[in-house]
């Protein structure tokens, strides 16, 4: 419902970044 | 980095010092974060922070016998990111990897986030009530764990859980291998997640 508590946010925001990257490194599109 | 006060900000550094410092392959780390529930005025656990690390070898992984979640479940892990995704860098983002397949462990720590448990129930509750960690290691020891949580981890192909009670919570501990009792680990806990004990400052 967009109301996310502040520290779940933190938490979420960086799982999905490095997520990212993770997923950036093991493509081999990614670069 | 030791301090003798609580602080929120450094919870993460002291997640990833814990378990990217092991020997043992850890695939994620939780700090269940004790409070109280003010209308209830009953202690509760919440999520204070995360750190999830990732599995060393996906196709290794396979062959412990997690199977693969369904194409259905797959959507709707995906569908359920898409949306996080667009309530932390909004509605207009786009992001590739919202679209690659989300893992067992990847969705059993973010549906971790949307948990809490009261002082007494579940793992974690258990161990900060009673004050002993709490160690599950191997498939067989986390199914028939009467935590559903433990149950849960099993399913989502973790093989070891560990609960490690702190002066403020629980430190939550991870893996898809199976990973026998250390010493060492605990007493990493106790030096890194001690807050509050006035001989640390």
């Amino acid at each position: 419902d967009g109301d996310l508590p502040l520290q779940r946010r933190k938490s979420l925001q960086r799982f999905l970044e490095k997520r990212r990257s993770r997923l950036v490194m093991v493509s081999p599109y990614g670069s | 980095p030791v301090t003798a006060a609580f602080n929120q900000e450094t919870l993460q550094q002291r997640l990833q010092t814990l378990i990217d410092g092991a020997q043992e392959s850890w695939t994620y780390a939780i700090f269940w974060q004790s409070s109280v529930d003010d209308f209830a005025a009953q202690a509760f656990l919440g999520w204070g922070d995360g750190y999830y690390k990732g599995e060393e070898d996906k196709a290794k992984r396979s062959k412990k016998g997690s199977s693969p979640a369904s194409i259905a479940e797959q959507e709707h892990r995906k569908k359920v990111l898409r949306e996080l995704n667009s309530l932390i860098s909004g509605p207009a983002s786009t992001d590739d990897a919202v679209d690659e397949e989300v893992t067992d462990t990847e969705w059993f720590f973010l549906v971790s986030m949307t948990q809490s448990f009261m002082t007494g129930s579940g793992l974690p509750g258990q161990a900060f009530y009673t004050s002993n960690p709490v160690w599950l290691a191997g498939p067989e020891r986390l199914a028939s764990s009467v935590c559903e949580r433990a149950r849960q981890a099993q399913g989502f192909g973790l093989q070891t859980m560990v609960c490690i009670p702190s002066a403020n919570g629980v430190v939550e501990l991870g893996s898809t291998e199976v990973i026998f009792q250390s010493t060492d680990l605990m007493n990493k806990v106790r030096v890194l997640f001690n807050f509050n004990n006035p001989d640390l400052g």
